[in-house]
């Protein structure tokens, strides 16, 4: 049966939706790579900050990804989280579906199957994120997502150890600061 | 975090995301965006459905996976993702984020919470350009 094609996108992410459309008009292109060209065009672009290197660092410093892609037709999914030192996420999840029988590889080991894979290790760091987490840890490390531990973590950075008495409660009331979501 | 979901001319549908998550995250942590059924699902006999926003809460409610299931009933694609976002919202009132679907039939709808709007981008055949749609958050 013959569909309308069609790519959705969260957020105003043009040349992303743009670039998905047009490869999936391309002959013999499919909508998985429709996602790929999409999600890869994104992580170039650094879409707001929130996809792709050099941005959102951890606690440590680093920028990981994380990227997710499945097959509507064949229910095969790819996907890697915690992902070190590459650029290429979403490659490295089509990578998992292609290339492995798995689901999701996280971490280290991500980026080890990643290299294997011939995805190039680079560095994620850019002066940005560079900048942003030294104004982080002069700022008392804050926010950040820690609870139950000493010293107090709205207060203070860590290394941080579990308080004795801890709130069993979590709290639903927790609100993240504008804009800083996955 | 970039969502996506497509469907091609064949009628197969794939969909998937990417992120750099949560700043200042603790190492190790995940975002939705990596977890099968949160950050994005799809079954080319219904549709698919991708989300973005506060990863540690919406994770626990899979609600991509959910919008797919409520599709599967036939239920639209916005009720689909309003459905889901309510879920996560009864729990986590000042939660911010946002659930979007194409169904197989090529309708598609979103809902989100904790903004006051909410813009995702569409493209379609015979288009020049994406089209960006704006819709009020719960």
């Amino acid at each position: 049966s013959s569909s309308s094609p069609i790519v959705v996108t969260t957020w105003p992410f043009i040349n992303a939706t743009r670039n998905a459309f047009a490869k999936m008009m391309t002959p013999g292109a499919t909508c998985l790579d429709a996602v790929e060209v999409g999600c890869r065009t994104c992580e170039d672009e650094q879409c707001d900050g929130s996809v792709g290197w050099g941005n959102h660092p951890a606690e440590d410093g680093e920028t990981t990804l994380d990227a997710l892609i499945i097959d509507g037709r064949t229910m095969s999914v790819g996907a890697v989280a915690n992902l070190h030192r590459i650029k290429n996420a979403i490659g490295v999840a089509r990578a998992v579906l292609q290339y492995s029988t798995h689901s999701l590889l996280v971490g280290e080991s991500a980026t080890k199957f990643a290299i294997d894979m011939g995805f190039k290790e680079e560095d994620l760091h850019s002066n940005g994120s560079i900048e942003t987490w030294n104004k982080w840890k002069n700022g008392n490390c804050q926010p950040n997502f820690r609870r139950n531990v000493q010293p107090d973590p709205t207060t203070s950075c860590g290394p941080y150890t579990p308080k004795p008495q801890c709130d069993k409660e979590f709290s639903s009331h927790r609100q993240l600061p504008y804009g800083e979501h996955d | 975090t970039i969502g996506m979901v497509s469907l091609d001319s064949n009628g197969n549908m794939a969909a998937g995301g990417s992120t750099n998550g949560l700043q200042f995250k603790i190492p190790g942590r995940v975002s939705d965006t990596a977890l099968i059924g949160s950050g994005a699902y799809v079954d080319n006999d219904v549709g698919g459905a991708c989300a973005t926003g506060d990863g540690d809460v919406m994770q626990r409610f899979v609600p991509s996976y959910h919008a797919v299931q409520l599709m599967r009933q036939g239920v639209a694609p916005d009720e689909a993702c309003l459905d889901a976002i309510k879920r996560i919202a009864q729990f986590n009132p000042n939660f911010t984020g946002a659930v979007l679907a194409l169904d197989k039939n090529g309708r598609y709808g979103a809902a989100c919470h904790g903004m006051d709007s909410f813009p995702y981008s569409v493209m379609k055949q015979g288009w020049i350009d994406p089209e960006v749609l704006q819709i009020p958050c719960l």
